[in-house]
């Protein structure tokens, strides 16, 4: 599952 | 940063402002859910920890702390400074159905078994059900004030621009995040019924009440 290693959003 | 990720936070920004402000103004929390806003203070506190390990930007720093923040103070208001006029008697949805099964899935569905990870996952769950006690309270009594109505829409509204900024992002970044996405619909349809409501009584100018 993709997903991002900084959680930037809100 | 596109223009519906900004606009979303924007709209929970207002939500949570309208929401204080109210309760501030009227020097009352009638109508207003103390379970849902606990639920909210626990997403954030659980989402945010993050502001200890990681930095992104000063936009992000300065919303969190902002979020947490304005959360605090609305508990402290309805539970502190004007508990008197706190509609307990109404709020009575029993939250241990939510945080219970919201935990065990946590633990169960996510990207990582970290505790950091665990607790985010567990605010991203949360917070698609947290305004479920505050529904109840308005289905219970039959009636909301305008007021509350707006802080339901913007708050409904931030939820329903974070879906289309998912979709840009997908599109012009290659990011997606299931767990994020599959709550945030959750959280969406929820508010549904709501705007339905919301279009055809209060913006026409007429108070928000439910047939008996």
């Amino acid at each position: 599952c993709h997903r991002t290693k900084v959680k930037d959003e809100l | 940063m596109n223009i519906f990720r900004l606009t979303g936070d924007l709209s929970h920004l207002a939500a949570i402002i309208i929401l204080l402000l109210k309760i501030w103004k009227s020097r009352s929390c009638a109508g207003i859910s103390g379970k849902s806003q606990i639920l909210f203070a626990m997403v954030f506190t659980t989402r945010y920890l993050d502001l200890l390990t990681a930095y992104i930007s000063l936009y992000n720093t300065s919303m969190k702390i902002i979020y947490i923040g304005c959360s605090y103070a609305t508990v402290y208001l309805i539970y502190a400074k004007f508990k008197a006029t706190y509609d307990g008697n109404h709020d009575t949805f029993r939250v241990e159905f939510l945080v219970v099964p919201v935990g065990g899935l946590s633990f169960l569905v996510n990207h990582d078994f970290s505790p950091l990870e665990i607790l985010w996952t567990f605010s991203i769950y949360l917070e698609a059900v947290a305004i479920l006690p505050q529904l109840f309270m308005i289905s219970k009594t039959g009636e909301a004030e305008t007021i509350t109505t707006h802080y339901l829409f913007f708050l409904g509204l931030y939820r329903a621009l974070y879906l289309i900024n998912w979709v840009w992002r997908f599109y012009f970044e290659g990011f997606f995040d299931m767990i994020a996405i599959v709550a945030g619909v959750v959280q969406t349809i929820l508010y549904c019924d709501f705007f339905y409501l919301y279009v055809t009584k209060v913006l026409k100018g007429k108070k928000l009440s439910l047939p008996a």
